[in-house]
């Protein structure tokens, strides 16, 4: 069992570090296997004026894969382009969003579920990152099944299939309409009455 | 194998039969504040077995059966029918497709059926872990997508150990 | 003191009834003192059938208003057009926004902080909402002062002052610029680099 | 009475100091993600006597001090001054302008200042508690919107017990 988790893992963080990059041009993103003690979150002793990056490899060196029955949690590690790697908790909205996206597609790049619901997860990104993940999303659409809940019309135009939901008079949910091609997407999602 | 598609009644805001087919490359679900979106998000992790209320924004399991609108009478029961497509075998069972339902009457009461059949829960969850449907994250609910950075150490090595 | 919180009580109920149908065109919000056992906020039993309201106004009458050294703690209720009442968790997330914001509005309107800082408070909303939302701001800018944080394009529409905030390449916040006419904002939050 | 300006130095990521005029209808921020705007609406709660440091989102309240970049060494202090326009004399002070600020080290300790001079946390939080500046719900963070919905009922009521 240890081995087959720490060839996923080490699997798993070669993707996060790749995904941190594409999502954050001249970020780093790494997991670490937690000190059974447990470390906060993040926590780095920025080291100001040398080209910032992340704690050296060597540092995995004393890593004991075969702690047996000491499940040892998994830590996330970022350090973005020009600033010094800091707690999770201090990153913003936006950037928390993308670094928890990053994790999901780690995952999903080792061991690909049939299918992913999102669920506006693109709420508190701006414009730039919008365009990031669904560049993201339409790379890997062949090879799962994405289905993505929005307000946000530049996530409809990547829909091969768009639903329109609304709230009928008998105060029940009604399944709109379903346009199959990409151009027909260029509605709006305002509050008007069923389309 | 994809998710072909959703079949909801009584679920929550879908009162009456609604229908979604879903295709395997990306699909867009839109509509204004309070239509019925994230339902659909919450008809399908509740069909595969979930089993916290509070997953699905109630307080108790039957906050999911349809509780009325100014013009119609609550529900007795809902009901969430999930087919997928299983034509790559992903899924142990000799069908192209596999219907994997769920139904919950106002007492209480619940059900499971694969493919029509009555099963048990532990049976469902069997059958999509297989596939890499455990509890995963490949549903990321409203508001939720942070929880992977507020969560314990030792419950993100979950997620990987299901990977494994 | 307990008098002057009953008053007090009265008016922001009365304010969130007001802003709930503002925001909620249709709908009903009320402010409840809770028993002392507490019932879970916004669960009425839903009458079906009936043109939907929330449960009549007798019901206060049990009130104790002197119940001294028992703090009774604000239940909020909602009733949405056509829908029946229910309890506030199984609102949408727009929804949720909007029941907040009315609270937040009901107290504005009895004791007007001098400023405001909202922060992304319509990332939920869609196009209709968003608008419901930035008319009540416009309609009470002449009562306090309103700092919004947004990425959305129609609320920077309505700004007297339009401030750009971007990252340096030193790794540090660099405020940009303000414009003062609200004609000028038609820009775009884009991750560009400095405007 | 409005809030006329705040001035940020090594608060956050703020390293230079940074001053934002404000006027009393609406200014709106925008800017890309982790630009530092959330940070401003920190800084403003934290000179007005924030003691939680989960509050400005960090472990220790040290947190909130410029903690370097690639380029730039870390700050030893980070200081935010809020100038107050006091022209219909919200506040009991007899001066049109009424400055508060604060400081904090790398060792901890901090410093209050009304008007530039030395005060204590309870002269601020006195001071501005008057204006209607309490612990109330005039700063709305991030992602907290509905903080209120899932606050307890006895919260709430102390929201309606301060605007009394
Ligand atoms: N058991 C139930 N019976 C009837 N209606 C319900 C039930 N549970 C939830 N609802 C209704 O479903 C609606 C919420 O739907 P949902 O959360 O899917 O909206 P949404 O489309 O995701 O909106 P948003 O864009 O704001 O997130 C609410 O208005 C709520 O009243
Ligand atoms: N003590 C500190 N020293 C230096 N930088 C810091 C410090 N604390 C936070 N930061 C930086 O501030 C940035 C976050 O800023 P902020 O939360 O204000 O962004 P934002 O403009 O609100 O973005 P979003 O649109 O994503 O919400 C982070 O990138 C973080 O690294
Ligand atoms: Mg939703
Ligand atoms: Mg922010």
């Amino acid at each position: 069992i240890e081995t087959s988790f720490n060839d996923t893992f080490a699997a798993v963080s070669g993707h996060f570090a790749d995904v941190v990059s594409t999502l954050f041009p001249g970020g780093q993103g790494r997991l670490l296997l937690a000190e059974p003690a447990g470390e906060p979150d993040g926590v780095e002793e920025a080291r100001p004026g040398e080209e910032g990056s992340l704690p050296k490899e060597e540092e995995e060196e004393d890593d004991e894969p075969f702690q047996s029955g000491d499940r040892r949690g998994v830590e996330i590690r970022v350090k973005l382009a020009r600033k010094s790697a800091r707690n999770l908790s201090l990153l913003s909205g936006g950037e928390r969003s993308l670094v928890a996206v990053a994790f999901l597609f780690a995952i999903f790049l080792v061991r690909p579920a049939p299918f992913y619901i999102l669920d506006e997860i693109e709420a508190a990104l701006d414009d730039v990152n919008i365009t990031r993940l669904l560049n993201m999303i339409r790379r890997y659409q062949h090879k799962t099944q994405f289905i993505v809940i929005t307000h946000q019309k530049r996530t409809m135009e990547c829909a091969d299939v768009l639903y329109g939901v609304s709230m009928g008079a008998d105060g029940t949910s009604k399944v709109l309409s379903r346009r199959m091609d990409k151009t027909a997407t260029a509605g709006s999602t305002a509050g008007t009455e069923a389309k | 194998m994809f998710l072909k598609s959703v079949k909801a009644r009584g679920f929550k805001s879908f009162a009456r039969s609604a229908e979604f087919g879903f295709e395997s490359g990306i699909t867009v679900v839109v509509g204004p504040n309070g239509s019925g979106k994230s339902n659909i998000a919450d008809a399908v992790m509740w069909a595969m077995g979930e089993q916290s209320p509070s997953a699905v924004r109630g307080a108790s399991m039957q906050d999911v059966i349809f509780s009325g609108s100014d013009k119609l009478a609550p529900a007795g029961m809902a009901e969430v029918e999930l087919v997928f497509d299983n034509s790559n075998g992903a899924l142990p069972i000799e069908f192209s497709e596999v219907a994997v339902s769920r139904r919950i009457y106002r007492d209480g009461e619940g059900a499971y059926f694969i493919n029509r059949s009555s099963c048990r829960l532990v049976d469902v969850v069997e059958l999509l872990s297989d596939a890499g449907l455990g509890k995963g994250t490949h549903i990321v609910s409203q508001g939720r997508v942070e929880a992977i950075l507020e969560s314990k150490p030792e419950e993100r090595r979950g997620y990987i150990e299901e990977a494994a």
